[in-house]
């Protein structure tokens, strides 16, 4: 697997916060986790109707997704596992280069 | 020969670079690659000056690619740009006039250390890979490192944070170089581009504040002309306007500082897609990605050569 399978499990997640306590519960949980944001580049400019797409590691989804849940902050799971998304991204040939 | 090196496949920045070397050899007659610094880990920072040659001066476009590492899209477009350039230069008049009274400068890999990490070692990297003293965290945001409001809204002051504006503006030896060559040679820069994904959206200045740019229709009505060629191709919309209202604020962007520097026309583009394969976009997709960004550089490029 690419990257030692590192990815494996990680998944990538959009949340777009309806109002003002959703983007500041958002930016709350995000610090707490330490996510790594795919948009927008920086948790200080999350706000109110803004798409947020975040990677979070295989360990920390499920607090994560807790969490959004008892703050009923609704998301929608673009990835399920990340590294299955890697290994698709390049054709075998490519990959079977960098491995 | 162009036709060897696969245009639809992520090559590592070494074959980037061998492609880079060989074309300089194959291709003298429209490509000569500069190097115009090097890298925080010494890597040699490559462009490739594309266009007939002249015996006068002539007006360039400067296209950057992979200022942010995991973003790799960008640098497949930009190897892309230079082969349609070089296979359509006979064929295609638009293309024959662009190249004939035009330079381009064209940076493939902006991040080059940054690019090389994301390849060997962790795929979604976005800073360059310069190190500090007082905290274990690496890389700046090359985007964030300018000199145009430089950390204000939209960066940050702790390293560890990935849009971390550096300990001073071009603190990274990537961003003094191309500031450097650019700042040299801003009479003859008509355009400025840089390449980034993923958003779809093709964006203007300013990205640190809300403000209407003094060349605002000139600029719109490019932005307008260039994103309805790209749909026109297989019926991809990108949204276009003012960096800060489209997308978000942030200070220190390049695109800023080209504008601030007199560049009258400087453009972003976020490249697909928005969000399904974020900055995972399949090989696959490599084709039509450039194809239609293809029509909208080509139209920004023959505006300029109007007057407006």
């Amino acid at each position: 697997y690419l990257y030692n399978n590192r990815y494996a499990g990680d998944k990538v997640i959009r949340l777009i916060p309806e109002t003002k306590r959703e983007a500041h519960v958002l930016k709350d949980i995000y610090h707490q986790f330490k996510v790594d944001l795919w948009q927008p580049s920086s948790i200080s400019s999350v706000s109110e109707g803004m798409v947020t797409d975040v990677h979070v590691s295989r360990n920390s989804s499920q607090n994560l997704l807790m969490s959004l849940q008892q703050a009923n902050i609704q998301y929608e799971i673009l990835i399920s596992d990340l590294q299955e998304a890697l290994e698709k991204e390049s054709s075998w040939r490519t990959n079977r280069n960098r491995r | 020969s162009l036709g060897d090196y696969s245009y639809e496949v992520y090559h590592s920045l070494e074959e980037i670079q061998n492609w880079m070397h060989h074309l300089n050899k194959t291709h003298s007659g429209l490509i000569h690659m500069l190097s115009i610094g090097k890298s925080y880990e010494g890597r040699s920072l490559f462009i490739l000056k594309l266009g007939k040659r002249s015996r006068h001066h002539k007006r360039a476009v400067w296209i950057d690619c992979g200022i942010h590492a995991r973003e790799w899209i960008g640098p497949a477009f930009c190897q892309w740009f230079v082969k349609e350039a070089l296979q359509t230069y006979r064929s295609d008049p638009a293309m024959r006039r662009m190249l004939n009274h035009l330079y381009f400068y064209i940076m493939p890999v902006f991040n080059v250390d940054g690019y090389h990490f994301s390849w060997t070692s962790d795929r979604f990297w976005r800073k360059t890979r310069s190190r500090n003293s007082r905290f274990r965290c690496h890389g700046v945001d090359a985007n964030r490192n300018w000199k145009v409001k430089w950390c204000d809204e939209g960066a940050s002051l702790y390293p560890c944070d990935d849009t971390y504006c550096g300990p001073f503006p071009e603190s990274e030896p990537e961003v003094k170089a191309v500031a450097h060559f650019l700042r040299k040679r801003r009479k003859y820069i008509s355009a400025y581009l840089s390449f980034h994904a993923y958003a779809q959206m093709l964006l203007y200045p300013y990205s640190y504040k809300y403000a209407t740019i003094p060349n605002f229709s000139c600029v719109e009505s490019a932005a307008y002309n260039a994103v309805s060629a790209l749909q026109s191709a297989y019926g991809v919309r990108y949204r276009f306007g003012p960096a800060s209202s489209t997308l978000y604020v942030s200070s220190g962007s390049s695109m800023d500082w080209a504008y601030k520097t007199g560049i009258p026309y400087a453009f972003a583009f976020e490249l697909r897609d928005t969000g399904h394969f974020g900055f995972l976009l399949p090989e696959s997709l490599i084709k039509p990605t450039c194809t239609e960004t293809m029509l909208a550089v080509k139209n920004i490029t023959l505006h300029l050569l109007k007057k407006c």
